[in-house]
């Protein structure tokens, strides 16, 4: 249950601390939209953080690592306002959200919030070094990566604060036909 | 085997990000330990990163929380310089470390570079949600410690970038004669 224990720390460790408001100095991650919105003057079409989980488990330090075609293609732009809390002897640790825009042949860019899942990209490097970390490198990873994706959509629809706010976005990186910004824009389309 | 789990997740998604120079723009924990020390004008008899491990599992949002003397006790000051990287599309995803002193009866106060294991922390609130996360209550939480203590000891100790330069400091917070900045400054005298 790997899976399951990766989709529960990932949830209580970070979604739960960075979408719902803590009634004081954070406003919430629709909120948090919201002022971006205002402050850069752009729209948002759906506001809500979409996760990706990559089929190799993979992901790039930026997402135009998955542009493959000339149109549309992901950039990244300013960073939402930061989320800082003190947790656990760490002072003012900080939480941060990337935006992006989705550049399109013909129309105005589509801006997102959007970002791979941490959990499976840290478990793609702990796979890569089995030298280090023997006992993990016999666990079956389609498993483990359902069992995330199973656990975590259960967990946020338990949510109240959470549900709806956020969404997982399943990108097959092992296929080089298929561009993560036209997923993005599918899945967009799908909800608006 | 999720203790083992926890403690890869721990050591390459954090420690192996924060402890080593990254031949760039990061110089590295001890590196910047000694930066702190030259702005600052204070000494840190020890230079590495102290991981505190409690029984409860429970981690105050900081570590004065764990005072239970007039002295010593902890107080918690500037942070060292932050660790900015793009990680699995977050764009200068930053990660922070605390320094604190321990202001002792006699003598000058004692700097060191210490927080809590947040993932002991993370499944701390993860136990307090059976309702939510039910699968996982069913744990040892015991055997689950012993594994991430083991496994983590190991990990760093494998790896020569981190090995030396972090040490997991055992407190029972569940005993109310034991005061954190005892134990830590104990942890000293020994390495010094
Ligand atoms: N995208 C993203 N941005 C974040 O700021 C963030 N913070 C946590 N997470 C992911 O949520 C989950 C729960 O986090 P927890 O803090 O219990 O464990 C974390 C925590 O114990 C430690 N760690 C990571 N970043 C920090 C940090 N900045 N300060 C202290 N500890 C940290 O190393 C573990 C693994 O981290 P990641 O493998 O990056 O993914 C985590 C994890 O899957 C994040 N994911």
């Amino acid at each position: 249950t790997y899976g399951v224990g990766m989709a529960c720390s990932f949830f209580e460790g970070y979604l739960a601390q960075i979408i719902p408001s803590d009634g004081a100095d954070f406003v919430g991650f629709q909120e948090n939209i919201e002022k971006y919105q205002n402050r850069e003057r752009v729209v948002f079409p759906v506001q809500k953080l979409f996760i990706i989980i990559t089929k190799s488990l993979y992901c790039p330090p930026n997402l135009k690592g998955f542009n493959r075609k000339k149109f549309p293609y992901l950039e990244a732009c300013q960073s939402f306002e930061d989320v800082k809390k003190d947790v656990a002897g760490v002072k003012n640790r900080i939480y941060r959200n990337s935006a992006y825009k989705i550049h399109r042949k013909e129309g105005q860019p589509v801006y997102i919030a959007a970002e791979c899942a941490t959990p499976l990209h840290t478990l793609h490097r702990v796979l890569k070094n089995c030298s280090v970390y023997g006992e993990l490198c016999d666990i079956n990873v389609d498993q483990v990566v359902e069992d995330f994706c199973t656990t975590l959509n259960t967990v946020i629809r338990k949510n109240p604060e959470c549900q709806g706010k956020c969404q997982l976005v399943y990108f097959d990186d092992t296929n080089p036909n298929v561009n993560l910004a036209d997923v993005l824009l599918q899945e967009i389309e799908k909800i608006e």
